[in-house]
């Protein structure tokens, strides 16, 4: 609902991922670069979003070496 | 090597899924590693159960996390057979493991390898052309408002939070990238697809990249 708290809440965050869009967006203007904007993620903090989508860790792997490596 | 190799080009892809309020991510990169080597080994297509990993594999957390690595383990040392993803639908939450005969039809993995090929991405190409989609983890943090392009910058290659399926890639122009399906859906990004420049191990999808073999 407008003006609840919870709409307060993710307004908040949706102006905090423009300035966010206007950074990522600022190293970079040629045709093939990435660009960053609105999406759905756009009104969720950082800490949501990674608590909720960025939830895997990788195991140190041994450098691939060649063929010897696999297998 | 080919200047451009793209597995979907192959149709051995899976479309592109949706795990949802789930950090299921690295069940999903496991199991579309899977289900494309089968495809690649002259099986049809199928798309096989992100759930039954997520259910079962138990050194995993579920919803709350886990690693391709462990799962592959579990897939390895169990010999669990995955089976379709009709007879056992995702559902975006954790749930008690649903258990199959053995005599139940799927697919199973013999093998699989986990290299590390920073500084050595050509050789990851080499990879992905002999033995199939690959399944790496990244740093995904900046993709939260990634809309599409190639991702140059902005990317840490120490910080590994997020697991996702290496296709292909593309070095015809003035950038060479790979080609990496996500599970976010296909409103995110190029229809659920992310373009990542090649040779800098950018947001260290060379770090952790794990073959499967069947």
């Amino acid at each position: 609902e407008v003006n609840s708290p919870q709409f307060d809440r993710r307004l908040f965050f949706f102006q905090e991922s423009a300035t966010r869009h206007a950074y990522l967006n600022s190293f970079s203007a040629a045709s093939q670069s990435a660009k960053y904007g609105i999406n759905q993620f756009s009104d969720l903090s950082q800490r949501e979003f990674q608590d909720l989508y960025l939830r895997a860790s990788a195991d140190r792997a041994p450098a691939f070496s060649g063929q010897k490596a696999e297998g | 090597l080919p200047a451009k190799f793209d597995w979907r080009d192959h149709a051995i892809v899976a479309p592109v899924q949706n795990q949802q309020a789930c950090g299921s991510c690295w069940a999903f990169s496991v199991v579309g590693a899977v289900q494309s080597v089968h495809a690649i080994g002259g099986s049809q297509l199928v798309e096989l159960s992100v759930q039954q990993v997520l259910d079962c594999s138990f050194q995993n957390k579920g919803c709350n996390g886990g690693t391709p690595v462990a799962a592959l383990k579990w897939l390895t040392q169990t010999r669990v057979k995955l089976v379709p993803q009709s007879e056992y639908p995702y559902k975006a939450q954790t749930r008690m493991c649903h258990f199959f005969s053995g005599s139940h039809g799927g697919v199973g993995v013999k093998n699989f390898t986990a290299l590390d090929f920073s500084g050595q991405e050509e050789a990851m190409m080499g990879h992905l052309v002999k033995h199939g989609p690959l399944s790496v983890v990244v740093d995904a943090l900046s993709w939260q408002d990634y809309l599409g392009g190639i991702i140059q910058y902005h990317c840490s290659s120490k910080r590994s939070n997020h697991a996702v399926l290496v296709v292909g890639y593309d070095t015809t122009g003035d950038i060479p990238y790979w080609i990496v399906q996500n599970s976010w859906g296909t409103t995110w990004g190029d229809k659920g697809y992310v373009y990542m420049k090649v040779g800098s191990n950018i947001c260290g999808i060379a770090d952790s990249v794990a073959a499967v073999f069947l």
